[in-house]
């Protein structure tokens, strides 16, 4: 049989990451790594 | 950040976009749910309202920072992103809130190391001067929602963040819940003085035990007491830390007759939501067949003195511990909840006892899985529940993996049931969500810890079978520990549960007893869920619109046999062009205005200097080579 630990999906793949890490590793380079500036002021 | 304009109002209009994932979608509901019942924000779909907040999924989690009156304000959770904490911490930035570390104090509580710092990630520790940041009046607190973890933006593997004291290092970057601190600064930047789903709490510690009183008609009382010869030796609030307090309330059943009977009624409260979960901790130092039954006491207009309605009989109390119970309810008038002790046929060298009492309009969990001695599980082995069943009748049970080193993983696994001749294979969005209870006495200073997965028929293992399938064909055959055989499907979860420094702290353990929650609910009623307001019917103009997509949000019509965009507008802003794909506002217009008006002075101001300066020059010249002029013009100028 299976060992239990071997019988499981693991949906963090053994990462224990945070937001900021995700939208590292996604190369987002937002501000302070999870604020969206608005645009419409630049275009403006 | 500072400024009214930035506020929205308490109750958030929300789109949840097609896009996101189910599980996400059902974890973002439960975080609206920790919004009701900790502050006075609520959220509503949206209804065509100005300005709203679309929930979507695109690459990462991020929002923007308070209320920009842009109409559709978008939030992403992305993949990996659906966790409670992690929407909690997005919809704190839509509400207004910077990060914890980017106070204008942060340099009196944290030491940022900046050789330390991804190059080009240093603006990211930036300080907002209080010019433009406002702490509320709050101290800097390291256990925020809102705090970076001390790895965060490493370029290797040492903290990027220090925190002056020491205690903190690894407190701060919680993702569990609301911290007070955080609570408090919502709470006083939106004026909120109630919730919408909290009713009341008590621990029995303040001598009005809460405006609770004592039924006639009964043949006892409950006695408020610190401890009982029988047992407990302690309450629950305080589990005996602190000297000369820590009560609770206790019904004597070491005398009297069987059958003798106490109750106690809360004061009255006042339902909003018409539906409601009651818990409270209950010690049996008394006889086997001693046992409380709840009641609701209903006032209505037809029945002004109130109806008596028994909710549930508690029976069989197991002793010598606290035991914590759940009580679902479905209030809409005003009422109170009764808990009546019963005495009953045998002996008894104690009573029973009752403590920390919280009543929310929350859905109670649907199931609780006791482990007790669990600080010498910890660290040593790996636990599986008792099999449970979901409403829609699957059976399941839930696997804790403790012997890790660093973390504790839990993992959802679908078992073999009674009812699996009749149910859908394979299981279809089922959302499982299991909870590590914070056991504060109130229900409003918990931070559980809390993870969601959600089956996915159309999943598959790499041997290409569907994951959620029957667990009789694609799990393992396993035993209870009655030697009972079954079939467990393979687990779906987490290795990063929460960490083992983490379960140690606050009340996730205590009196040795944790407690995980579990509910198991039908989320496919969240299949479609972005529901754009639209009067405009389009049955009638399929032909025209067929090949026609109108973007941001924009209906199709058909005028003179032409099909055309109708686009979305609101207070400040709207949507142009063929297909609605440029956007406007008053915002660009004033700007646009007042930067032209600007421009055409400072151009016509530049001509008139120029003007001016060659005409004076041209006079000059005149008047020096025309002395006779001088005279009458000289002051022309």
């Amino acid at each position: 049989l299976p060992a239990p630990g071997e019988f499981v999906k693991d949906i963090d793949e053994g990462l224990d990451r945070d937001i900021f890490d995700i939208n590292e590793d996604l190369g987002l380079d937002l501000f302070e790594g999870d604020i969206k500036l608005e645009e419409q002021g630049k275009n403006s | 950040i500072i400024g009214d304009n930035y506020r929205w109002p308490h109750t958030i209009p929300y789109v949840l976009e097609d896009s996101l994932d189910m599980n996400a979608k059902g974890v973002i509901l439960n975080a609206f749910e920790r919004y009701r019942l900790k502050t006075c924000i609520d959220f509503k779909p949206w209804s065509g309202e100005a300005n709203y907040i679309s929930v979507f999924k695109e690459s990462g989690c991020w929002s923007s920072v308070g209320n920009r009156h842009v109409g559709k304000q978008q939030l992403s959770i992305g993949d990996n992103c659906d966790r409670i904490a992690t929407v909690q911490h997005e919809f704190l930035h839509a509400l207004g809130f910077w990060h914890e570390q980017s106070r204008a104090d942060r340099d009196d509580y944290v030491t940022i190391v900046w050789d330390r710092i991804l190059s080009g990630r240093e603006h990211n520790f930036n300080i907002y001067d209080d010019s433009v940041s406002d702490s509320l009046n709050v101290p800097y607190d390291y256990t925020s929602v809102m705090h970076y973890s001390k790895t965060a933006f490493q370029n290797g593997t040492e903290p990027t963040i220090v925190t002056r004291i020491s205690d903190f290092e690894d407190v701060i970057g919680q993702r569990m819940d609301f911290s007070d601190y955080d609570l408090l600064k919502l709470n006083r930047l939106y004026n909120c003085s109630s919730s919408l789903s909290f009713m009341d709490s008590c621990d029995f510690e303040l001598d009005n035990i809460c405006g609770m009183i004592q039924s006639s008609g009964d043949s006892a009382d409950w006695q408020r007491v610190s401890q009982v010869l029988g047992g407990p030796e302690n309450d629950h609030s305080n589990m005996g830390q602190c000297k000369d307090s820590g009560f609770f309330m206790h019904f004597n059943t070491s005398s009297g007759n069987a059958g003798a009977t106490a109750m106690l009624e809360s004061r009255i409260l006042y339902p909003k939501r018409g539906f409601q979960c009651l818990e409270f901790y209950l010690y049996n130092s008394g006889g086997e067949s001693d046992h409380v039954k709840i009641y609701t006491r209903e006032y209505t207009a037809a029945h002004p003195e109130g109806v008596l309605t028994l909710r549930r009989e508690i029976n069989e109390i197991p002793t010598g511990s606290w035991q914590l119970y759940y009580v679902t309810l479905q209030v809409t008038e005003k009422f109170r909840v009764a808990f009546e002790g019963l005495k009953g046929p045998g002996s008894s060298s104690g009573g029973l006892s009752i403590d920390d009492i919280n009543l929310s309009e929350t859905r109670c969990p649907h199931h609780i899985w006791h482990i007790q001695n669990f600080t010498q599980l910890l660290g040593s082995q790996n636990v599986y529940s008792p099999p449970f069943y979901s409403p829609e009748g699957y059976a399941y049970q839930i696997y804790l993996n403790l012997n890790s080193l660093t973390n504790v993983g839990i993992y959802f696994h679908l078992i073999s049931g009674a009812n699996d001749d009749q149910l859908q294979w394979p299981c279809p969005w089922q959302q499982a969500t299991m909870t590590l209870l914070d056991q504060n006495p109130d229900i409003r200073q918990r931070m559980s810890n809390q993870r969601s997965i959600t089956t996915d028929p159309t999943m598959t293992d790499d041997n290409g079978s569907y994951f959620w399938d029957r667990p009789s064909k694609v799990g393992v055959v396993a035993s209870f520990p009655n030697g009972t055989q079954f079939s467990r499907g393979r687990g779906y979860g987490t290795s990063a549960f929460i960490t083992h420094e983490r379960m140690k702290s606050r009340e996730f353990i205590k009196g040795d007893d944790v407690y995980i929650l579990l509910t198991v609910e039908d989320i496919s009623y969240l299949n479609s869920t972005s529901n754009v307001p639209d009067p405009v019917p389009t049955s009638t103009i399929y032909n025209a619109c067929s090949e026609v997509e109108c973007q941001n949000g924009g209906i199709c019509t058909v005028h003179e046999g032409r099909a055309e965009c109708k686009c979305p507008a609101g207070e400040d802003w709207w949507y142009m062009g063929q297909r609605c794909e440029k956007r406007g506002s008053t915002h660009d217009t004033i700007v646009i205005a007042v930067s032209s008006t600007v421009t055409v002075f400072a151009v016509m101001l530049i001509i008139t200097i120029v003007s001016v300066y060659c005409t004076r020059r041209k006079y000059r010249k005149k008047a020096s080579s025309n002395p006779a002029l001088d005279a009458q013009n000289q002051h022309a100028f």
